[in-house]
Formats: structure tokens, C-alpha cells, sequence
């Protein structure tokens, strides 16, 4: 869509429709079309092309900074948390291999011991991508799982640990706090540990989103998002709304199933999809 | 909620004196805003509030005392008649078994809610038999035999190296030598988008012509419900839906979006992770839940 037009209430409308149909929000939408408009008036813009620039630019300005994972320290920590199916296993599983790509020596930990194969079907990732395993028995701890895995890292020389939980609803106030205590022990373990608190969201997630951002973020602290499941149609807004408000960042995609399928989270490229 | 918004709006537009058309035009846009922040599909809502402000330019808003209350209680029919009436029943087969066949979306909840289901069954005096159709996942098979082993319920598989397709008519075969009235096919999660994997149920459908095809959908799934509901009911045709994680706090517009563009019942809700969270579906609660 370019060329020169007049830029009236009904084109606004429908950028508004675009964006809340990509689950950006109502709020969110009107304040981006808000401030659009007003540029549109100041720079006295007519063309399409220089408008979606514009757009995009105060998309990525919401979106923040692209910020890499905290995998500075040794073993670094990363704890991922996130609700039920969001894809959690399958990114630790992409995420081991990407370190182990790198020439890192990864253990991922088996910190889900409540659902069913939850610690069979990480194990199958931990074969397939060649890196070392902590588990316990079915209904065990899961901070003590946790705790063995640090333990480990350190006397394997390890350079990364990944401490995989259930999936659980952020409303169910006894599961946040089992969450909170597996953090805890972590973190007594080490105080610059975990070094992040990867919060997994499904990108079909509406705004529903935002809440989960929030109460795993007053619960354990989280430090970026892997935003999954960008190879179907939705588009994950949410993130937008959860940067303005939160500003927790987006540091990982999943667009895929397979080992690959993760990537570093692009703002710019972000903002384009969301108008493709 | 939406009803205090109403009152408020209404407080003001009565300020004026008496009520107009355009007053409830104005208050609509509130209905808009409440179903949106629910996650309702942006063309849903619209459909919706111009029903709603049709009925709502009526005498019966403007004539009354309490305008406030009559849009809400519209708001509220509509909602409920457009999500259905309580129907979770299974289409029983004339011709035992009856197959069941779950499909939708990677980590919508269909391994689980297919051990709920065989739960429910069991309970209404049925002989069910699970069916490990998901080839692809890491120790999908497993799961599902877990749960069985947890339920005490008989599941079928051939392992991974069998086609699915393969899997769910040996499954049948097995279900007629075996006495299982009931076949519940668990299936891989796919993308409405993915061409091979949707050809792959049309295969499977076709091979063992199932009763029922079930898309489980997650409750806080947002605008893209619609998209992948419209996708699956036009390559498979749906007889119904279930709804996943609603014990959480989504709003669940999801329910209303689906339902309005598939026009299929909401059969079944899934309330939790344990085996016996599943209940029939409730439109109007759910009405009640969306508004906020
Ligand atoms: N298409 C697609 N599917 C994905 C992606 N990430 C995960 N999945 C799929 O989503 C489903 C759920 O993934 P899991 O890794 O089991 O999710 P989880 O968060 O660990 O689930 P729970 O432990 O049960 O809470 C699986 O079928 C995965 O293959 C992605 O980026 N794209
Ligand atoms: N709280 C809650 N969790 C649920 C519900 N239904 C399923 N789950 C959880 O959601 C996650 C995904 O469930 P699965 O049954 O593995 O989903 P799936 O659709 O089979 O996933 P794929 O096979 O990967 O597509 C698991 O952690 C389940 O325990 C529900 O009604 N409430
Ligand atoms: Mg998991
Ligand atoms: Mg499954």
C-alpha cells in the first residue's frame, strides 16, 4: 500500500482494526494511532509509505531495546516459567542446542514433576540435542531438582543450567508460591542466580497476557520472554502492552516445532509482521 | 465490570434529560470496548453491538428507569442465545463404536482433555478406548498412556512409526473386537496453516468417518481464535468445541468468536489439570464471564 492520500478518520480506523486484531489491545492501539496522528499533523506526512515508517518507529520505541539472554556468569541460571502448553520444554530444548552450538556445556533440569511424561518428554530433547539431564522421580520437589541441578553445573564445570517447571494458571495463588520457593532455592544457591527468568508466552495469547506477565513478574522476577508459536497466524500484540506497561522485553522467538526454530527477537521485524 | 461503565454513562447521557438514539449509540461503545478487552474477535464485536444496538434503541432502554440494567440484560441475552443452549452431548453412533476425534492447536489441551473425556464416558456407563494418535511429539504416546494407566482406561497405539491415519483404523478394528463402545482419538497439535498436517486429519477422517470432531481451544486464545476455528471447520467440519484452561481468569471471548463464526456447540469445559476437570459448558456463565 503506497502513494499519496488524505489520511482521514476512516484510514486511522482501520489501522486501529489491524492492530487490535493482532492482539496489540484496544488501549495500546488508540495510544499508537493517537500519537500517529499527531505526527501526521506536525510533519504534515502524505504518503503511505512514510507513515507506516513512522508507525513502525514508535512500535519498536515501545518495544524497547533488543536485549540478549543474562549468560554472562558461570553456570549461568535461566529459569523458565510460563502457563499450561505456552512451550515451555520444547524452547528449552531449541535454547540447549543454540548454547550448545556455541560450544557451551549445557544441563537442562527436569523441574516439572507433576505432569504426565512432562520429565520423559524433556529427556527426548536432552538426547536429541547431547546435553546432560538432572531428574527426579515423578512428584518429587521441584526445588530440590532444581537445587541438584545448580550443584551439578558447578562440579561439571557447566556453562549454562536451564530449569524447566510446570505450566501453571498465574491465578492459582498455591502454585505461584511452589514457583516463588523453586526461586528461592535458586537463589540462595546463588544471589546473582537465576540470571534469568524466561517467561514463555504463546503469541495466540490474547490479553490475558498481560496479567500472566504481571503476576509471574511480581512472583519471580522475570527478565525477558520467548514469545512462541510466530509461525501461525497470530501475531503476539500482547508484547506491546507488556513493554509499555511492564517493560519486560521480548528476547527469543519460536516459529517452529522443530530444534531450529528459535530466534532472537527482532523489534523491527516485529512491527512489520504486524501490518503483513 | 461492563455494568458499571453502563451506569456511568448512563448517569451522564440521563443528566440531559430524556434518552435518544444517539445516547445509546454512545453507550455502545462501551459494550464494544468490554467484549474487545475480552479478546472477542474484532468483526465478531461489531456484528454483535450492531444486534445489540438495534434492540437497544428500543422503547424498552429508552422508555425505562434504569436503561443501564436493560442493556445490560440485552447485552446478556444476546451473548447467551448466540453461544447455545447446554448441549454436551456425544453423538452416539447407530453402530458401535463411537468415534471421537480431537483436533487443534499445539498445546491447546488435547491429550488431557481426551483422559477427561474418557473419564466423563466411563462415568455415563461407556467402555472407551484411547487412541495415541500423536506420532510427532516427545513421549506424546507416553502421556496419553499415563494417563490412562491413571484413569484405568485401556489405550491404543502402534507407536510412532505407525501413520496416524493407520493408527486410528486399527484403533476402530480393535475398539469392535474388544467390546470399547467409545473411540477418543488424540491427535498431534498442528496449524490450521499447515497444508500436510490438516490433509493428514482430512485422511484420518475420511478413513474412519468419526462422530464427532472436536477442536479443543485454549480459553485465553485471542483475536486468531477465529482464523484457526474458521480454518479447521471448513477443511474438517467441527460438529463441536471444547474450551480449555477456563479455571484460569482469562474473559474467554474466545468462546464467542469461535461459536459465531463455526456456528458449533461449545460442548465441554476444561476446569483444570487433574482428570475430573471437565464440565459441560455453561453459556450463560460464560456471558457473565466475558462482560466482566
Ligand atoms: N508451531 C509451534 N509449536 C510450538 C512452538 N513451541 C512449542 N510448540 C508446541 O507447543 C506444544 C506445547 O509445547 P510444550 O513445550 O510441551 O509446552 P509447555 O509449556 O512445556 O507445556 P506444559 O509443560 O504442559 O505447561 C508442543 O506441541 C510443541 O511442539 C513454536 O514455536 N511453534
Ligand atoms: N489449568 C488447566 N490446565 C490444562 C487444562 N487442560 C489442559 N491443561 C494443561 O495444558 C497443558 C497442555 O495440555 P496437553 O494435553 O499436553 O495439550 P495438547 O493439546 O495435547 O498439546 P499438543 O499435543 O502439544 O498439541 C498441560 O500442562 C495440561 O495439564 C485445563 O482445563 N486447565
Ligand atoms: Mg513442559
Ligand atoms: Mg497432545
Amino acid at each position: 500500500v503506497s502513494g499519496k492520500r488524505e489520511f482521514d478518520e476512516d484510514f486511522f480506523e482501520e489501522l486501529e482494526e489491524i492492530l487490535v486484531q493482532g492482539d496489540v489491545g484496544v488501549n495500546t492501539a488508540l495510544e499508537l494511532v493517537d500519537r500517529l496522528r499527531d505526527a501526521v499533523k506536525e510533519q504534515k506526512i502524505k504518503e503511505t509509505e512514510r507513515l507506516y515508517q513512522v508507525l513502525e518507529q514508535s512500535i519498536v520505541e515501545m518495544l524497547g531495546e533488543d536485549q540478549p539472554l543474562n549468560v554472562g556468569a558461570k553456570p549461568s541460571v535461566i529459569m523458565v516459567v510460563g502457563v499450561n502448553g505456552a512451550g515451555k520444554t520444547t524452547t528449552i530444548g531449541k535454547l540447549a542446542h543454540q548454547f550448545k552450538d556455541q560450544g557451551k556445556r549445557v544441563i537442562i533440569a527436569a523441574g516439572d514433576t507433576f505432569r504426565a511424561a512432562a520429565i520423559d518428554q524433556l529427556e527426548v530433547w536432552a538426547n536429541r540435542v547431547g546435553t546432560q539431564i538432572i531428574k527426579h522421580q515423578e512428584g518429587s520437589d521441584p526445588a530440590a531438582v532444581a537445587f541438584d541441578a545448580i550443584q551439578a553445573a558447578r562440579s561439571r564445570n557447566a556453562d549454562v543450567v536451564i530449569i524447566d517447571t510446570a505450566g501453571r494458571l498465574q491465578n492459582k495463588t498455591n502454585l505461584m508460591k511452589e514457583l516463588q520457593k523453586v526461586h528461592r532455592v535458586i537463589n540462595r544457591e546463588d544471589p546473582a542466580a537465576p540470571h534469568e527468568v524466561l517467561l514463555v508466552l504463546d503469541a495466540t495469547t490474547g490479553q490475558n497476557a498481560i496479567s500472566q506477565a504481571k503476576v509471574f513478574k511480581e512472583a519471580v522476577g522475570v527478565t525477558g520472554i520467548a514469545l512462541t508459536k510466530l509461525d501461525g497466524t497470530a501475531k503476539g500484540g500482547v508484547v506491546l502492552g507488556i513493554a509499555n506497561e511492564l517493560k519486560i522485553p521480548v528476547k527469543l522467538i519460536g516459529v517452529g516445532e522443530g530444534v531450529e526454530d528459535l530466534r532472537p527477537f527482532d523489534a523491527e521485524e516485529f512491527a512489520r509482521a504486524l501490518f503483513a | 465490570g461492563l455494568a458499571e461503565k453502563l451506569q456511568g454513562t448512563f448517569q451522564k447521557l440521563k443528566g440531559k434529560g430524556k434518552l435518544s438514539e444517539a445516547d445509546v449509540k454512545k453507550a455502545m461503545r462501551e459494550v464494544r470496548l468490554a467484549l474487545l478487552e475480552a479478546d472477542v474477535n474484532y468483526k465478531v464485536v461489531k456484528d454483535f453491538v450492531s444486534k445489540v444496538q438495534e434492540r437497544a434503541v428500543g422503547q424498552e432502554v429508552l422508555k425505562s428507569l434504569t436503561p443501564a440494567q436493560q442493556v445490560i440484560k440485552i447485552v446478556n441475552e444476546e451473548l447467551t442465545n448466540l453461544m447455545g443452549g447446554e448441549q454436551s452431548k456425544i453423538k452416539i453412533a447407530s453402530k458401535p463404536p463411537t468415534v471421537i476425534m480431537l483436533v487443534g492447536l499445539q498445546g491447546a489441551g488435547k491429550t488431557t482433555t481426551a483422559g477427561k473425556l474418557a473419564n466423563v464416558l466411563r462415568k455415563q456407563g461407556r467402555r472407551p478406548l484411547l487412541v495415541a494418535g500423536d506420532i510427532y511429539r516427545p513421549a506424546a504416546i507416553k502421556q496419553l498412556q499415563v494417563l490412562g494407566e491413571q484413569l484405568d482406561l485401556p489405550v491404543f497405539s502402534l507407536g510412532d512409526k505407525q501413520s496416524p491415519v493407520n493408527i486410528a483404523r486399527a484403533a476402530v478394528e480393535h475398539a469392535k473386537n474388544h467390546g470399547n463402545d467409545m473411540v477418543i482419538i488424540d491427535t498431534a497439535g498442528r496449524l490450521h496453516v499447515d497444508e500436510e498436517l490438516m490433509q493428514e486429519l482430512s485422511d484420518i477422517k475420511e478413513n474412519v468417518e468419526p462422530d464427532e470432531i472436536l477442536l479443543v481451544v485454549d480459553a485465553m486464545t485471542g483475536q486468531d481464535a477465529v482464523n484457526v476455528a474458521q480454518t479447521f471447520n471448513e477443511q474438517l467440519g467441527l460438529t463441536g468445541v471444547i474450551l480449555t484452561k477456563l479455571d484460569g481468569d482469562t474473559r474467554g471471548g474466545a468462546a464467542l468468536s469461535v461459536k459465531a463464526v463455526t456456528g458449533c456447540p461449545i460442548k465441554y469445559a476444561g476446569v483444570g489439570e487433574k482428570l475430573d476437570a471437565l464440565e459441560p459448558f455453561h453459556p450463560d456463565r460464560m456471558a457473565g464471564r466475558i462482560l466482566g
